[in-house]
């Protein structure tokens, strides 16, 4: 297994910061650094959490390949949650 | 259906909108077009009227722009990003703004206009996301033909307008299935690539062996042009295609892709022109035969020679005892066929012709 002190991967890290953005920009993620993979912040999980939630994945809190998948989609730009 | 925050709506039926610019993708008659039939989606089921403005400010002010386009709240390039608009209020307030970094189509080729604009619509009348995939305000794109609304897009809207006084009954488009229903049953299902397909109305559920929880997909957002119902379906993994049919037609895909020169008819394979629909296809990769199930018969087509088998059709209770008579969807997998009918599984030996077991039909569904 990789560990997770080791550089992350190019395409790890490429996923990581899409989904931050797509948190912060959906699920009112708060701005500053949120962890890595394989060390998220709590904040991060409860979003992911809250996503997979919101379009009926199953709740892992983990940056699954569904979850990613979903993140990908052509969508409308304003938030599933809040303000 | 879910609303903004303290239930934005406009204090008044009668709204105005602009349509500030327009996109070079299309003609300008085809936007007005697309964005009037958009207002009229939400009209129809509530007291709502809209009257467009030619100049000054309206309630609702329409545009095509870019990247950073004027509200601080950028666009993203092609794709990702298509469109957003804002809850009724004041200023800002109902404008609606679709991202010119896309292109924009009246058909299924790109992102058609009129569904993302009722969409956006939607908002700028006090909508936000539905949670509901079938619904129209569900965040992620999805082309469909028909009529947009939902009955969870008509319930959030008149919970907040109330119905239209003098509305002919529209007939929402039905929500998505419910993969536990006991009472399930499916239209078909395929292999494809290691992953299982399982079609069921407008939407397909995509099983990969190592995820337990199946993803639910509107047919239309992954194959724009292949029909809302799917008959049947099979791969042949020799040729790396997947065949479904619907219907008197069927369509080649070579993983997601579809292959040219489809659809083509289904009697191209051999079947006799009576023959106008395909029940279940399941390929059976130790002897390269398809079988194609159809009423209370089924054929075997030779995939190596392209010919069906002669001394077919025959009959299914004949040569699958233990089985019901008729086949909604089949798989195979390792010496076992999947027979699908109405909410019962089968799962029976080839080799030893047998039916090993009965399940329930969405046991595949990790229900």
């Amino acid at each position: 297994p990789r560990s997770s002190a080791g550089p992350v991967p190019s395409e790890d890290l490429d996923d990581w910061l899409l989904a931050e953005k797509y948190l912060r920009h959906f699920y009112d993620l708060p701005v500053g650094l949120q962890g890595r993979r394989g060390e998220p912040s709590g904040h991060f999980t409860a979003k992911i959490k809250e996503m997979q939630r919101f379009f009926k994945l199953k709740v892992t809190g983990n940056l699954d390949e569904n979850t990613l998948d979903l993140m990908k989609e052509p969508r409308c730009g304003v938030p599933d949650v809040g303000e | 259906y879910n609303h903004f925050p303290r239930d934005l709506k406009w204090q008044t039926n009668d709204v105005t909108f602009r349509i500030v610019n327009y996109t070079p993708d299309l003609e300008k008659s085809d936007v007005d077009r697309a964005i009037r039939r958009a207002l009229n989606v939400w009209s129809d089921v509530t007291p709502l009227t809209f009257k467009k403005l030619h100049k000054g400010i309206a309630d609702i002010m329409i545009s095509f722009g870019s990247r950073e386009h004027g509200d601080h709240n950028p666009f993203d390039g092609p794709d990702g990003l298509l469109a957003h608009a804002y809850p009724p209020g004041e200023g800002i307030g109902g404008d609606t703004h679709f991202d010119e970094d896309e292109h924009w189509s009246k058909d299924s080729s790109t992102y058609n206009l009129f569904i993302v604009a009722a969409h956006e619509l939607g908002h700028a009348l006090g909508m936000s996301h539905s949670t509901e995939p079938s619904a129209l305000m569900y965040p992620v794109y999805s082309y469909s033909t028909g009529y947009p609304l939902s009955e969870d897009d008509v319930e959030g809207i008149q919970a907040l307008y109330g119905p239209n006084p003098n509305s002919r009954k529209v007939k929402p488009k039905p929500d998505a299935p419910d993969k536990c229903d006991p009472m399930l049953t499916f239209d078909a299902a395929t292999e494809l690539r290691g992953e299982t397909l399982v079609f069921k109305d407008r939407f397909y559920w995509r099983l990969h062996p190592q995820i337990p929880e199946p993803e639910q997909v509107l047919i239309k957002s992954t194959w724009p042009s292949i029909p809302n119902k799917v008959d049947a379906a099979y791969e042949n993994p020799e040729k790396d295609l997947v065949i479904i049919f619907s219907g008197i037609k069927m369509w080649a895909l070579n993983g997601y892709n579809l292959v040219d020169g489809y659809p083509k008819y289904i009697h191209r394979l051999g079947l006799p022109k009576s023959i106008r629909k395909i029940d279940a296809a399941v390929h059976i990769g130790d002897t390269g035969k398809t079988l194609l199930f159809t009423d209370e018969e089924y054929w075997s087509y030779d995939e190596a020679t392209g010919t069906m088998d002669r001394g077919y059709p025959r009959s299914i209770e004949k040569d699958f005892p233990g089985m019901n008579d008729e086949v909604d969807a089949a798989v195979y997998h390792y010496g076992f066929l999947y027979f699908f009918h109405e909410h019962v599984q089968y799962e029976y030996s080839y080799n030893s012709r047998k039916v090993m077991r009965i399940l329930r039909t969405n046991s595949i569904l990790n229900c």
